[in-house]
């Protein structure tokens, strides 16, 4: 990359552009072209290949050092999906049914957003597709009881894996975050280990502000991972680098498209050498 | 904030008589690194602050004001200045009705926006008609004319249609006939680089030659808001932006980037998910908001 036969300033811009382009934030990106400073000022057999190998390594065990299993294997798991609005949540939902049906899962999808518009409709709309169950209430009704009866179901039917769909909201709306904390307490009412996991998806496209979006949403539901989602743009989503900092929290998924196969795993590798790409 | 660290950089700096390629120095540092917190365009952010060092060089220091005042008041200054200088409104066809297409990525409140629109347009006694163009996802017409009955604007659907130009068109003939001033596309939200989806628009507009083409721009939106605005620009050629999501605490620096790159003034600003929440943008506090 740049062309730079040579690990000067050419080349720390070079990779200045490129970090801070990806959306990783002028911290995280000071702090990795400060790396290779530090690396070029101890040995003068530091050449730019070696630069490059240091940062990819940097930024892969940033994204990799939180990784363990996800822990839905007692039926009924409870997953509890969150995040701003528009961020591509219940499509996302809609693309974990598919991908845990296709293990032999029974799934159950909870209509907890009962108050944009429509989306009560677009979630049975996935559920038809993908013939699985659904709870849901009407709109306008109060989600955390939709989510009890929902859980309370699940456990009694037998379902292996609840995927709890949530309203977007701001992370600057208290009255909204502290109903996500109710509903919280009340899958935790049902079964006291639950949630089992909390997925934060996160907008791709999304600058610095992910960052707060990790944080306030932390402070209320403790989180368990996060969803990257519309990678299949022209969006880095590095700002997943500089979140490393602040929160350890595993990346599980990635959203790549607006179809119901459009789900991949995450993997480091190749993350890291799209970032860079 | 920008102006307290730019106080303090001045203060360490003393009281020149000047403002000088020395002294100005770490307080350009100081405005990048605000900038590209903020979320502006890297590539923005390095002409916004050459065009700030310009301006700034050789500038003699008020005695009324110390030096950091004065260069932040020149940097607020020189973003209104970019950012449009005033606020901009629709602009209604001579002959009705006007056509208002509204687009932009997967989730930027493109629906949310037309119904505020509308609500807007109504209290201004015109007669708008909404239309269900997004054919593809999952509700898009059951969430439009929710919204519709939300605020007593009729929406133009098609449930068996998997032809979005067709919807617009037929629409555009029935608003001639039902005798609506305005009507409004609410398009389904599509990559800047899927090209099939990106010509759909262009043949949309081909037909119906919008009046007013709207890119819905999610305030929370990083480095990529230049890729995606140049790219609608140069296909649709926008007429205006409409931010949203602006109730948050997203800083909001694709405002700057997205006017940097298209030179289309951001004409709303969406603050909140009710249909009463659009206001008009104000170029002075979106540099308050981007700077602070
Ligand atoms: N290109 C692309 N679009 C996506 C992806 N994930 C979701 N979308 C689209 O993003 C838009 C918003 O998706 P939703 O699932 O409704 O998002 P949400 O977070 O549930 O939205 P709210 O409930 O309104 O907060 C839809 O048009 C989806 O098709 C993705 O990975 N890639
Ligand atoms: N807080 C807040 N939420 C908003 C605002 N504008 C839209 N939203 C929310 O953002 C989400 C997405 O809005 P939509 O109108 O469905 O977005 P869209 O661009 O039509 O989405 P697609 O059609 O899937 O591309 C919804 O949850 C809206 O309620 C705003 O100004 N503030
Ligand atoms: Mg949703
Ligand atoms: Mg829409």
């Amino acid at each position: 990359f740049g062309g730079t036969d040579q690990v000067d300033d050419e080349l720390f811009d070079d990779l200045e552009a490129i970090l801070i382009q990806a959306d990783c934030g002028p911290r995280a990106t000071s702090d990795l072209v400060q790396l290779i400073r530090s690396r070029a000022e101890e040995s003068s057999a530091f050449d730019p290949e070696a630069a490059m190998k240091a940062i990819r390594d940097s930024v892969r065990e940033r994204l990799t050092r939180s990784l363990k299993p996800m822990n839905i294997d007692t039926p009924p798991a409870v997953v509890l999906i969150v995040g701003v609005n528009g961020v591509g949540k219940t499509t996302t939902i809609a693309k974990m049914a598919r991908l845990f049906q296709a293990y032999g899962k029974r799934i159950m999808l909870v209509a907890g957003d009962t108050f944009r518009a429509g989306a009560i409709e677009q979630l049975t709309i996935w559920s038809q597709r993908l013939g699985c169950e659904i709870m849901k209430g009407k709109a306008g009704g109060d989600p955390s009881a939709i989510v009890f009866d929902a859980v309370s179901a699940a456990r009694a039917r037998g379902v292996d894996l609840v995927l709890v769909d949530t309203a977007g909201r701001l992370q600057t709306q208290s009255n909204l975050m502290d109903e996500l904390g109710k509903i919280r307490r009340v899958i935790q009412k049902v079964i006291p280990e639950a949630p089992h996991e909390t997925f934060l998806i996160l907008d791709a496209t999304t600058g610095q502000n992910a960052l707060s979006q990790a944080k306030v949403f932390n402070d209320m539901v403790p989180l368990s991972g996060l969803v990257l989602t519309k990678l299949d743009g022209t969006a880095k989503g590095g700002v997943v680098v500089a979140l490393a900092d602040h929160l350890e929290l595993p990346i599980r998924f990635l959203g790549v498209g607006e179809g119901v196969d459009d789900l991949d795993n995450f993997r480091p590798d190749e993350f890291v050498d799209a970032l860079f790409s | 904030a920008l102006s307290d660290k730019l106080r303090e950089t001045f203060r360490k700096i003393g009281g020149y008589g000047t403002l000088t390629e020395e002294n100005l120095q770490e307080a350009l540092r100081d405005v990048r690194l605000a900038l590209l917190e903020a979320d502006v365009n890297f590539k923005v952010v390095k002409s916004f602050v050459a065009g700030v060092k310009e301006k700034a060089l050789g500038q003699s220091v008020n005695v009324r004001l110390n030096p950091g005042q004065q260069f932040v008041g020149l940097v607020h200054d020189e973003l209104v200045e970019i950012m449009g200088g005033q606020a901009e409104k629709i602009h209604f066809a001579s002959q009705p009705p006007t056509v208002i297409m509204m687009c932009g990525l997967q989730g930027s409140g493109k629906t949310t926006s037309t119904g505020k629109l509308a609500k807007h347009l109504l209290a201004q006694k015109h007669r708008p008609l909404m239309v269900a163009a997004d054919i593809k996802r999952p509700a898009a017409i059951d969430q439009l004319e929710t919204l519709g009955k939300q605020v007593g604007v009729p929406v133009f659907s098609d449930r068996s249609s998997t032809d979005a130009v067709d919807i617009c068109r037929r629409a555009h003939q029935l608003a001639l006939m039902k005798d609506h001033d305005v009507v409004m596309l609410d398009t389904a939200g599509r990559l800047h680089i899927d090209d099939e989806m990106m010509t759909e628009l262009e043949d949309v507009a081909a037909h119906v030659k919008p009046h007013e083409v709207l890119l819905v721009v999610d305030a929370m939106t990083g480095q990529d808001a230049v890729r995606v605005a140049g790219e609608f620009d140069s296909r649709l050629a926008l007429s205006g932006i409409v931010m949203t999501k602006l109730d948050g605490d997203a800083r909001g620096g694709a405002a700057l980037s997205v006017r940097h790159v298209t030179g289309k003034p951001i004409k709303f600003i969406g603050v909140g998910e009710k249909l009463d929440a659009l206001q008009p943008f104000h170029p002075q506090r979106m540099a308050g908001r981007i700077l602070d």
